[in-house]
């Protein structure tokens, strides 16, 4: 704050400051929330705007004039074939049912990292912290990574493999039509408050694939009573209506939304309790219990239902869990005009039985710095089951393959890149 | 919030200080300048890394000196706070002599310090 007064740092603290309580990009200057700057809510987190002085050209919207011209939704697609005068947008995209991907989520959606070699005294070196910046602007979270949005090979640990990309891979006609909108500590109960920066206008662009994936902050929470501060089942019942009833308002007809289930946190003490973190690994004296204890202790446990000694609480908290699941997977039966609507589980114990054929670890599916995110390895292995529950289970939902996809490829190479 | 932010921020920093010195067989000096050095020069980091070591320097050598874990070193220059009625809270095991005691000796150490006087006020 005190930085922030000076007044030459006045007016950009205001536009970080917009940026962080908005979910929108720093630098947009069309205003159409979309970047071609990577950080502070740009392309990272949404498709990069492949102009960004034109409010009408950007990712995920219906091609205008089949981009003859130019290319209106930046998928890289654009032009007429010279051997036969009909525009490649035409030619490839028509009829293929391409769609984006929109996800509505937390910091376990947003990708939260904190890289372990920042406390590692052992190896640290000059590049240690050389993405630190970085990872300051994008909220310490990586969606470029992550197993929903991400669409860069990881530099963390692990591979990225995503919903996004498995999308684009089925139809490169979807290229760059992805939409980050999570938030740390975001959950049913805030989630009105930042859903509003979600890019998509009902008659003129694609319809989605929306995912909300909220799977920890319902019943997670700091307080000391924590239990006394969890979701009730009404109340996510009345605030998912309510983002439902928005989603409506605003997604192109023949959208989808795909509501997730909560994750069961018992799985973090089951396997982290008796394990070393990164800051005691060198003397052997700091365990996931005491890092629990001390973060309880000072009122800045993530999760206290979760990330606790008692095992009762532990248990509570994940039945609260189940049960705002079933809420979710109840509201996935009702029928909206704009979209159909599925629900998918957030399984750790699936996605640790995938991890263990790899000759995995259970314990290397939680973030080591926090103890309680899901790890790089953990999304891309649940970005992997989810897209295979989808494909089997509602195909329509994927759309079909496109038979061009090869052709597009041959024509555009890359297609501008992410 | 802030509070525990600080806390749990000076306990980090402390301990990867602490560490650096015994890895590299250094001073606490040292660790912090090595620390300080392998920080980006983006966002003024590596100055206000600088700015901060030589802030506190003085104090966490001291602290060091006698022994201080990294609980006990944020707890004596009052980064952390003991909340009333309750137990301090701790990360690492606590030392011998019991935390409470090592807390008091440790604040005694830093007592006529400049820096800490400024936190209080702060």
């Amino acid at each position: 704050p005190s930085i922030c007064s000076l007044p030459f740092l006045d007016k950009i603290c205001q536009k970080i400051k917009h940026t962080i309580d908005y979910k929108v990009p720093l630098k947009d200057f069309d205003q159409d929330n979309f970047s071609d700057l990577s950080y502070f809510r740009g392309y990272d987190w949404r498709g990069k705007d492949c102009n960004d002085l034109n409010d009408t050209v950007y990712p995920g919207r219906s091609p205008r004039n089949w981009d003859i011209q130019h290319d209106s939704n930046c998928n890289g697609i654009w032009g007429i074939d010279p051997e036969d005068g009909i525009p490649y947008e035409k030619k490839f995209c028509e009829g293929t049912d391409s769609k984006g991907v929109i996800l509505l989520a937390d910091s376990a959606g947003a990708h939260f990292h904190i890289p372990p070699e920042w406390l590692t005294a052992e190896t640290m070196s000059l590049k240690t912290f050389s993405n630190l910046p970085l990872t300051i602007f994008n909220e310490f979270d990586w969606p470029q990574f992550s197993g929903y949005t991400g669409f860069l090979n990881s530099t963390i640990g692990g591979w990225t493999e995503s919903i996004y990309l498995h999308l684009r891979d089925r139809n490169r006609c979807n290229h760059r039509d992805y939409q980050s909108i999570s938030k740390n500590g975001g959950s049913s109960k805030n989630i009105m408050g930042f859903i509003e920066s979600l890019a998509r206008k009902k008659k003129l662009d694609k319809p989605a694939i929306v995912i909300y994936s909220m799977v920890g902050n319902d019943v997670c929470n700091e307080y000391t009573d924590t239990l006394a501060h969890m979701t009730s089942p009404k109340d996510l019942h009345d605030d998912v209506m309510k983002v439902l009833k928005y989603l409506n308002s605003r997604l192109p007809d023949g959208s989808h939304v795909i509501l997730q289930g909560l994750a069961d946190g018992r799985f973090l003490w089951d396997h982290l309790h008796n394990r070393y973190h990164p800051l005691g690994q060198l003397n052997k004296d700091i365990t996931y219990e005491q890092l629990y204890t001390f973060l309880s202790c000072i009122q800045f446990n993530p999760c206290n239902g979760w990330m606790s000694l008692n095992e009762t609480l532990r248990n509570l908290t994940s039945q609260r869990a189940f049960q705002l699941s079933s809420v979710l997977e109840e509201i996935a039966t009702l029928k909206f005009s704009s979209f159909d609507m599925l629900y998918v589980n957030f399984s750790i114990a699936a996605i640790a039985d995938e991890w263990h054929k790899l000759g995995g670890k259970p314990w290397q599916l939680i973030e080591p710095t926090d103890g309680f995110h899901p790890s790089q390895n953990a999304l891309a292995l649940g970005a992997k089951l989810v897209w295979q529950e989808v494909l089997q289970k509602w195909p329509h939902v994927l759309g079909k393959p496109n038979p061009f996809n090869k052709d597009i490829v041959r024509v555009f190479g890359d297609q501008g890149g992410h | 919030l802030p509070s525990a932010v600080t806390c749990t921020g000076c306990v980090l920093l402390v301990s990867v200080i602490e560490q650096l010195a015994q890895v590299h067989n250094s001073t606490v000096q040292k660790a912090m300048e090595r620390l300080c050095s392998y920080l980006p020069e983006h966002l003024y980091l590596k100055m206000i890394c600088q700015g901060a070591a030589e802030f506190f320097g003085p104090d966490l050598i001291k602290l060091f000196t006698s022994k201080a874990n990294a609980d006990v070193v944020c707890h004596a220059l009052n980064l952390c706070r003991k909340q009333p009625g309750l137990p301090y809270c701790h990360l690492y095991p606590p030392p011998k002599e019991g935390l409470e005691m090592s807390i008091k000796k440790a604040q005694r150490i830093v007592k006529s310090s400049v820096l800490l006087r400024k936190l209080t006020a702060f």
